[in-house]
C-alpha cells in the first residue's frame, strides 16, 4: 500500500 | 505535513467541536441533519480501516479515532441522548441517503477499483480495504447532502450550525491546496485522481452555501437563505 499519496491523509 | 494540510485538519476538528458544544449547550438538534452525520460516520469506519494495518504517524491515529469518537458521538446524542433526540426533526430530514448516496458510492467505488486494477496483485483483505477506502472517498464528497438540503427547507440558518458548514467546507478546499502543494514540493508523491475529482465535488457542493455565508457576515446580520 503506497505512502506518499492521499492514502497518508485523513 | 505542510501547512495547508494542517490548516484543513483544524478546520475539519473545529467544524466537529462547533457542532458537539451546539448540541451539548443548547441541547438541541433542530436543523441538524442526522443523515449527514451517520454518512460521517461510516466514511470514517471505512476509510480508517488502515488503523489496523498501516501506522503513519502519531498524529494521523489520534485524529483518525478522534474523527470516528466524535462522529459516533454526535449520532448517539442525536439518536438516543435525551433531550437532545426530542428536539430532532426526523420528517423534515428525508434525503434517501441509502439509495441516493450509499449505493451510487457502492458501485461507484467498485466500478473504478476493477476498471483501474488498482487492487491486482494484491491479498483480497487488501482489495477490500482499497475499495472500502475508494467508497469512502466517493462518499465523502456527498455526505453533505442532507444537511445542505435540510438547511434549505429552514431557511433563517443558525450562527454554529452556519459555522460548523462553513469549516466543513473549508477543510476539503484547504485539501485541494495541500494537494498541489504536493505535487510540486513532495518528490515521489502518488496522484490518486478519484481523489482530486471527488475533493473538488466536495468543495464545490458548498459554493452557494460559502457565497451566502459570506454575505450574512458581511452585512452583520441574520443569515438565511433565498427560496
Amino acid at each position: 500500500v503506497d505512502a506518499k499519496s492521499t492514502k497518508d491523509e485523513l | 505535513m505542510n501547512v495547508f494540510r494542517l490548516c484543513g485538519d483544524m478546520s475539519h476538528v473545529f467544524s466537529i467541536v462547533v457542532l458537539l458544544l451546539r448540541l451539548r449547550v443548547a441541547k438541541n438538534a433542530s436543523g441538524i441533519s442526522l443523515r449527514t452525520h451517520e454518512l460521517f460516520l461510516l466514511v470514517f469506519l471505512t476509510r480508517y480501516t488502515d488503523l489496523f494495518t498501516t501506522y503513519y504517524s502519531l498524529y494521523n491515529s489520534c485524529m483518525k479515532i478522534a474523527y470516528i469518537l466524535s462522529t459516533a458521538s454526535i449520532v448517539y446524542m442525536i439518536r438516543l441522548s435525551d433531550p437532545i433526540c426530542t428536539t430532532y426533526d426526523k420528517a423534515q430530514d428525508t434525503f434517501r441517503h441509502w439509495a441516493f448516496a450509499v449505493g451510487p458510492c457502492a458501485v461507484l467505488a467498485t466500478l473504478t477499483h476493477f476498471i483501474s486494477g488498482e487492487g491486482s496483485g494484491y491479498s483480497l483483505f487488501v482489495n477490500i480495504q482499497e475499495l472500502l477506502w475508494t467508497f469512502s472517498i466517493y462518499l465523502e464528497s456527498i455526505a453533505i447532502l442532507p444537511q445542505l438540503i435540510l438547511l434549505q427547507r429552514y431557511r433563517e440558518v443558525e450562527n454554529l450550525t452556519g459555522n460548523y458548514i462553513f469549516f466543513m467546507g473549508s477543510y476539503r478546499a484547504l485539501y485541494i491546496l495541500n494537494w498541489i502543494y504536493r505535487t510540486y514540493y513532495e518528490p515521489g508523491y502518488r496522484h490518486h485522481y478519484v481523489a482530486y475529482f471527488c475533493g473538488v465535488l466536495q468543495t464545490l457542493l458548498y459554493a452557494d452555501f460559502f457565497y451566502y455565508y459570506m454575505q450574512s457576515k458581511r452585512r452583520g446580520g441574520r443569515f438565511s437563505l433565498p427560496t
